[in-house]
């Protein structure tokens, strides 16, 4: 049974999560005419640090978050940032877009100069999210769960940030519970892509430098 | 590119809700 504590935990996550999105105007520069591959590269970039600032006004409203060391806020952000812009990435692959704009996106990404052996692990965790078609409630608590985890390099104190993640695991663990009942291993699966955003995470440093090179 | 700045950069920016400088 999710306590109306937690209910009030999730619903101020899901309303920040909603409220802070990529403006329209940006995201439907994606879905213009077409473009050279310089172009893509630029509009992707523009887009990164477009979610960056979005990501951070989204942790901002993660209580507890902003009475941590102001250091230790960086070093959470810094560490969980691309995992957060896959994450949300990820949300524009599984859900259902009018008139082919998935397919435009991907194939806009495709164009954009960066390596293929960087491009496919990234399309397979997109569609790996995908096939667990997260309610927002998840989505949401899946996002502020990963900002705040605290082995990130540089944070100082880890057990603050522990028991800012703590009740955010519990009430993902009974929401997966209550959304599905038929599926025990729901909860495990959510944070088994964690690891493999981790994964990403890692090699999104050399998946830059590619990018850069081509 | 062109005026490339640090995720820290922007991190730092975002949280003091300082975007366009």
């Amino acid at each position: 049974e999710i306590t109306k504590e937690q209910q009030a935990l999730m619903k101020v996550i899901v309303d920040a999560y909603n409220k802070h999105q990529i403006p329209q105007d940006v995201t439907k520069k994606l879905l213009q005419e077409q473009y050279s591959v310089e172009e893509n590269f630029l509009l992707l970039t523009e887009m990164a640090t477009n979610q960056v600032q979005v990501l951070v006004e989204f942790t901002k409203t993660i209580p507890g978050f902003l009475s941590l060391d102001h250091e230790d806020q960086i070093a959470l952000l810094k560490g969980s940032a691309v995992e957060a812009m896959f994450l949300r990435s990820a949300q524009v692959f599984s859900t259902k877009m009018p008139n082919g704009h998935t397919e435009v996106l991907e194939e806009r990404i495709r164009k954009s100069g960066m390596s293929e052996e960087f491009m496919t692990p990234m399309f397979n965790f997109y569609k790996s999210i995908g096939s667990l078609h997260m309610v927002q409630e998840e989505q949401a608590l899946l996002t502020a769960i990963t900002i705040l985890t605290p082995d990130r390099p540089y944070v100082k104190d880890q057990q603050a940030v522990e028991r800012l993640q703590e009740p955010m695991l519990d009430v993902l663990r009974k929401l997966c519970v209550l959304q599905h009942p038929k599926k025990p291993q729901y909860f495990a699966q959510l944070l088994g892509r964690l690891t493999e955003l981790r994964t990403l995470n890692h090699y999104h440093a050399e998946m830059l430098t590619s990018w850069r090179m081509n | 590119p062109g005026n490339s700045i640090g995720l820290e950069a922007i991190i730092r920016k975002a949280l003091m809700g300082k975007y366009h400088d």
